[in-house]
């Protein structure tokens, strides 16, 4: 516990430090180190009440505080495709990513359904966005959390990516009537994304390897 | 200028990251371009770059238009300490002194803005800065820093990873609340950082557990000693709003970090934070089921989960100071000498004010109270595992007599601390708060506190309701505790005297 | 007497006053709902 009135003690301490400390020595570290040092005088005694000073510098600190724009993720670079476009001024302002804590759809079992990026904003808007959209964002938006939450998406959707050709490919099972040789008939599709932007099936040769895809 | 230059070549790095991917080649050539030139060759070029470029930073953000990007210098900034510390060779130096290097003069530019600035100190890119740094280095370093390339870098990286965290919690420590009240709203952002607070709670082993007790110490200790009780500061409101907010974060997804911790946070929360005290105290392990504690035919002996004694992080042994060894030798071989050395050196050697309810100074060791309760209960259920249930659920064994010897021996206050310290323990349903319902029950009824009974039933009394009365979270272990005095044949709580002089409180025992 | 935590666990994502499987702390805008008006982006993963 420290005793009353410290002032004294810790003027010692300090200037004890002074003489021995070669940090102290270096010009680069001053006026900073001084400042500091102060700091440590209310951390060994705090004030009994609050002064007016302190007040106003916590008040001060209260009006600036930092808010989620402040602690948002830094992107320096930006993807020329993720400007703002101009848009009419009857289109609304606002970002889309502002907070919602609508709760999520129980009907939706999918375990990622459950991961923390099903209550963001963008993750809901993303499970509307159609085919197309997916591809699109996932292709052209690299290195992206846009990509990111697109490849979830799909993933979710039933999709898979496959590594080596960098193919998002799709399982199609059809139940077959009763009666048949097998009771499902399994084919395969994939999306072109580099000629014709379209969904095509894949050709009888085509050989499902799990280690070619991608486990997201 | 020596100084100028590096301006220069920090204004070239914020160009460049401007222009390219931060993974892009370019990147990583002008780092090792910096370092063939000896940028920073030196000791005291690092120093001097990171305060030119800081200061850069800062000022770029003061003069910036706040509608357009501020933070362009300042991310970049972070940016290029996380480069600084992936791609150079740390042969000579190690990592860890390095970033500390860096970080240090960052805390004395720091410093000396808000020293020279005061009330027009501007927190928020300095804020941005650790922030940004939390961003980048969650984004090189997950997955096992897999981006980096390079083996033997990848593996001293994945080595240094926690003392990365550690280094950060370690500055986050000398920038607390008290040390620099004009950064308060900006350090309570960064301890619950969502790059931050998460990290340091899931590190292996627990590794980021003791610096986060300080630092949510730190704020509880802010807190503590700016509320008083006739006025709250505004600005000290919004500060508890936030703490409360953070906690509630906490207890959803780690409450075994409040669970095991409950003993050093109670220690620094202040009495009159009753409804963040159940916050901490009715937090339970992810996988306990709790069954109704407002079941009438519940009986806590027949709980399960009752075998299983809590998890305590911090040993509470450490601060019994002089009376380790009279405690210990108590539990084993139980004589009046030694509980009368224990019951005298509860005191502390002068009056500490407090904000309690009902009082406002303390003369006793509260927290070496506390350890000594705490540290019994451990034993006790250490005991009934080695033994019987009988061994300690029993008012002749030293376990209990310890304490009820501190009751019999102790002034009010003493006895008040001690119960108080007994229903901190009064949790969900396990080990300690099976024994300690006991324990209080017990208390409760017994006869051998002769004229003193009627004290201690209500500061029994007391000590429960004030903790029910407030709006939820409650903790299990006292509805039970409570539910079973309400129960009891023994004494029917609306016969007391103190029940029946309130009748605010006989309205309320009357209608529970 | 603290105050009906409802309203600041639904601002915080958990719902019905129970502990919510969603982790929370790792979309944590801020503490204060009032500086939490946007979404904060969270740590993901690209494979290469």
């Amino acid at each position: 516990q420290p005793p009353r009135d410290m002032s004294k003690q810790i003027d010692e301490m300090l200037a004890q430090d002074r003489s021995q400390n070669s940090a102290f020595q270096n010009p680069l570290f001053h006026p900073g180190l001084d400042y500091w040092l102060e700091s440590k005088r209310t951390l060994l005694q705090p004030y009994e009440t609050m002064p007016a000073e302190m007040a106003s510098q916590l008040e001060s600190s209260l009006l600036n505080c930092p808010d989620s724009l402040d602690a948002d993720t830094p992107h320096l670079y930006h993807n020329v495709l993720s400007l703002p476009h101009p848009t009419s001024i009857f289109f609304p302002n606002e970002p889309i990513r502002l907070v919602s804590n609508e709760p999520v759809d129980p009907t939706k079992t999918h375990p990622k359904h459950n991961d923390i990026y099903s209550r963001t904003s963008l993750a809901r808007i993303m499970s509307k966005f159609d085919l197309d959209t997916l591809f699109f964002i996932f292709y052209h938006y690299q290195g992206t959390y846009e990509q990111f939450l697109s490849a979830r998406e799909l993933s979710i959707r039933g999709w898979q990516f496959n590594k080596v050709n960098r193919c998002w490919f799709y399982k199609e099972v059809e139940k077959l009537p009763p009666g048949m040789e097998q009771s499902e008939e399994i084919s395969w599709r994939y999306f072109d994304y580099q000629k014709s932007w379209l969904a095509r099936r894949c050709g009888a040769e085509f050989v499902y390897r799990e280690e070619e895809f991608e486990r997201i | 200028t020596n100084k100028e230059r590096m301006l220069l070549v920090f204004t070239e790095w914020v160009k460049l990251l401007q222009r390219v991917p931060s993974d892009d080649v370019k990147v990583a050539v002008f780092i090792s371009q910096m370092i063939e030139k000896g940028v920073l060759s030196e000791t005291n070029n690092v120093i001097e770059f990171t305060k030119a470029a800081l200061e850069l930073s800062v000022g770029s953000f003061k003069e910036s238009d706040p509608t357009s990007e501020v933070f362009t210098a300042t991310d970049a900034f972070s940016k290029l300490i996380v480069n600084l510390l992936v791609l150079q060779d740390f042969s000579e130096v190690d990592r860890s002194s390095y970033f500390k290097l860096i970080f240090s003069v960052i805390t004395f530019v720091f410093s000396e803005d808000q020293g020279k600035t005061e009330n027009t100190f501007n927190e928020r890119p300095y804020f941005r800065l650790f922030s940004s740094l939390l961003c980048d280095w969650e984004d090189i370093s997950s997955h096992n820093f897999v981006k980096v390339e390079d083996q033997r870098c990848r593996a001293q990286l994945v080595e240094f990873n926690k003392e990365f965290y550690r280094v950060i919690a370690s500055f986050l420590h000398a920038y607390q609340p008290i040390a620099f009240p004009g950064f308060s709203f900006a350090w309570i952002t960064l301890i619950s950082h969502r790059m931050f607070l998460p990290k340091m709670l899931k590190l292996p082993e627990k590794a980021g557990w003791s610096q986060l007790v300080l630092l949510f110490t730190d704020l509880l200790k802010f807190m503590a000693q700016y509320t008083k009780k006739q006025d709250v500061p505004d600005a000290v409101s919004v500060v508890y709003k936030g703490a409360l907010r953070v906690f509630l974060a906490v207890a959803n997804d780690a409450p075994e970090f409040l669970v095991e911790n409950h003993y050093e946070l109670l220690n620094n929360l202040p009495h009159v934070y009753m409804q963040l005290r159940n916050v901490v105290l009715s937090a339970f392990p992810k996988h306990v089921s709790i069954p109704n504690p407002y079941n009438p035919k519940l009986s806590i002996d027949t709980v399960k989960i009752c075998d299983q004694p809590p998890n305590v992080f911090y040993d509470p042994v450490h601060d019994l100071k002089t009376l380790k060894k009279p405690v210990d030798n108590y539990l084993r071989i139980p004589s009046a000498s030694l509980s009368r050395t224990i019951s005298s050196n509860v005191f502390r050697s002068e009056y500490e004010k407090d904000n309690g309810i009902g009082f406002d100074t303390v003369s006793v060791d509260v927290k070496l109270i506390n350890a000594i309760v705490l540290h019994v209960g451990i034993e006790a259920a250490l005991e009934k595992q080695r033994t019987t249930a009988n061994a300690v659920f029993n008012v002749k064994s030293s376990y209990y007599t310890l304490l009820a010897d501190l009751l019999n021996d102790g002034t009010t206050e003493v006895r008040f601390h001690v119960v108080q310290a007994i229903a901190n323990q009064l949790r969900y349903p396990n080990a300690h708060t099976q024994w300690f319902n006991y324990v209080l029950k017990n208390f409760f009824n017994s006869e051998e506190w002769g004229e003193n009974k009627t004290e201690i039933q209500e500061i029994i009394v007391r000590t429960l309701l004030e903790r029910i009365v407030t709006n939820k979270p409650h903790c299990w272990g006292i509805i039970v505790t409570f539910t079973d005095l309400l129960k009891s044949t023994e004494c029917s709580l609306m016969d007391l005297p103190f029940v029946k002089d309130v009748p605010e409180v006989e309205l309320i025992i009357k209608h529970l | 007497l603290g105050i009906d935590l409802s309203p600041v666990l639904h601002s915080l994502g958990i719902p019905n006053n129970q502990p919510s499987r969603n982790r929370v702390l790792d979309t944590f805008q801020s503490p204060w709902v009032e500086t939490s008006r946007s979404e904060v982006e969270p740590k993901f993963f690209v494979p290469e």
